[in-house]
């Protein structure tokens, strides 16, 4: 977690 | 998606229509902060440069992202341009550069990986979460707020507020954490809560 295509939310 | 995640996002929307409606209609931005505006500006630039190398991943999350950096960019237009007579720095003065500074800080100190887009990343996380600082001070020092402004104010922090069942629910259905936003939607609808209240009591 923390890369940045994990983060999926707005 | 869940309903509090899908919920959140739609009261982010409902809550920007609420503030390009307003300025239309009123054909000014009395009572809205330029402070907090350009913030938010800085916030969706930031986090959401992943849209360069993510577009594809999820049409939804791609089509929300634009819409946010245009009509923030677009809000900023019209209180620049056409509404410009209408805003009053005097009343806007609370000092963003702590915010910003504060929210820099943190974001170097424990990103969840020392790159460029993941410091940036948590830097608008924080930022977000005191971004509303300058416009609820704006709002105490006029005393009463036009009832669209607090319905503008309203939605936005329900937004967040609403992303908190939201992470609960995907730590258990799916173990997902993300302690940097949850910690920064935490205090973000905590400093929401006392406007929350007043809403309430209000409407």
């Amino acid at each position: 977690k923390g890369h940045p295509e994990t983060h999926d939310e707005l | 998606m869940n309903i509090f995640r899908i919920t959140g996002d739609l009261s982010h929307l409902i809550s920007i229509f609420i503030l390009l409606h307003k300025m239309r209609t009123s054909k000014s931005c009395i009572g809205i902060s330029f402070k907090s505006q350009v913030l938010y500006l800085i916030v969706y630039v930031t986090r959401y440069l992943d849209l360069l190398w993510t577009f594809q991943h999820s049409a939804y999350n791609s089509l929300m992202k634009i819409i946010f950096i245009a009509s923030s960019a677009y809000t900023i237009h019209l209180m620049l341009n056409d509404f410009k007579p209408t805003h009053d720095p005097n009343i806007d003065t609370f000092k963003v550069e702590y915010l910003i500074g504060g929210s820099a800080i943190l974001a170097l100190l424990f990103p969840y990986k020392w790159t460029t887009a993941e410091v940036l990343w948590s830097f608008s996380i924080w930022l977000e979460s005191v971004a509303i600082l300058p416009q609820l001070f704006m709002l105490q020092r006029t005393g009463e707020a036009e009832t669209i402004t607090t319905h503008y104010i309203f939605a936005l922090g329900a937004y967040r507020a609403l992303y908190i069942p939201n992470w609960l629910y995907r730590y258990f259905t799916e173990s997902f954490t993300d302690p940097i936003s949850t910690i920064a939607g935490i205090i973000q609808t905590i400093l929401y809560s006392d406007f929350f209240y007043i809403y309430y009591t209000k409407y």
